[in-house]
């Protein structure tokens, strides 16, 4: 799976995530990447999320608009609101994976609960980084 | 005056990945590839374009990277064919596209951003997606050229109950014992 999210100039989020799912897969099994509030989501009163890892489990917690709504309804900032997800709801499920993660204000949170996820992002001097472990 | 401020992320997939696993030119690669990936949206949002935009740059470079699990690089389903599913949101208006299970398109992520804006539904699904798009005139490509030799062996060896460490998004332990544990090194979801 991959995906993207951004926050351009005009203090608009985005999110975009893409996936062949999961290797040998029956029954035309479909997995969290497509399904908006789970795998993908963005709201410029919250933040854009793209999420990757056990699809089932992603769908089961919402988990792309649970992170929202924590931030819009519970006062979270975004890190905060991914990490109770990531590490405290998904995990309790069984769920393994992560999140990236923009909100409007410019913070920026890639959140995962296993030992490596394939991943760049732009920090807040505006350098480039990419990191897979 | 301070310029509005700009962010991008971006991901590959998330799993068991075991420093050592991958020889270290495979790693650079995978580096590389991540680097050009962001490049190419963060290049959209620097000269002032919207989100939307950058993001499905980011993902469009990724999927043509056979080093992912999605467009080129796809993994093989039971049968031995590739089913690729994607979605695009925008958080001005949350307008939404989505596919799933789509065949013939070649960046998925183009295929979620004409649903999103070309259609009247937020998610079309399997051969109705694949005639959509295809009336939409998006670029089509035969499902094998999808096929990666990696992922062809992944498929092989999970048919043959091999489960020899690898890159592989794979079953997770969901199901017991049909696809092997999920903490293995090397495993990694798709």
């Amino acid at each position: 799976t991959v995906g993207a999210v951004a926050l351009d100039s005009h203090g608009h989020v985005a999110s975009a995530t893409s996936t062949g799912g999961i290797t040998n897969k029956r029954f035309s099994r479909v997995g969290d990447t497509p399904l908006i509030g789970a795998g993908t989501w963005a709201d410029d009163r919250s933040a854009a999320i793209s999420a990757t890892g056990h699809g089932e489990y992603f769908i089961r917690a919402v988990v792309g608009h649970d992170i929202a709504a924590r931030m819009r309804f519970a006062g979270r900032d975004l890190a905060t609101a991914c990490d109770e997800v990531v590490h405290q709801e998904l995990k309790a499920l069984g769920g393994q994976g992560g999140v990236i993660a923009v909100s409007p204000d410019g913070d920026t949170r890639l959140s995962f609960n296993t030992p490596g996820m394939y991943r760049a992002w732009r920090d807040d001097e505006g350098q480039l980084h990419t990191a897979i472990y | 005056m301070n310029k509005a401020p700009i962010a991008i992320a971006i991901h590959g997939g998330a799993g068991v990945l075991t420093p050592g696993l991958l020889p270290p030119q495979d790693e650079d690669a995978i580096h590389e590839a991540l680097r050009h990936a962001i490049d190419a949206g963060h290049q959209v949002l620097e000269a002032g374009g919207s989100s939307l935009d950058a993001v499905e740059s980011c993902v469009v470079a990724l999927e043509e990277c056979p080093w992912f699990n999605a467009g080129k690089g796809a993994v093989f389903t039971e049968d031995g064919t590739h089913e690729m599913d994607a979605a695009i949101m925008n958080g001005a208006d949350r307008s939404a596209g989505a596919i799933a299970g789509a065949h013939y398109i070649r960046n998925p992520i183009r295929g979620a951003r004409v649903v999103l804006e070309h259609s009247d539904h937020v998610m079309l699904a399997g051969e109705g997606a694949d005639r959509f798009l295809l009336e939409q005139d998006q670029p089509q490509v035969a499902n094998d050229w999808f096929d990666t030799e990696l992922r062809r062996r992944q498929w092989q060896d999970n048919r043959s109950g091999h489960k020899a460490p690898s890159l592989e998004p794979s079953h997770a332990n969901h199901h017991g014992g049909e696809t092997g544990g999920s903490e293995k090194p090397g495993h990694k979801f798709g």
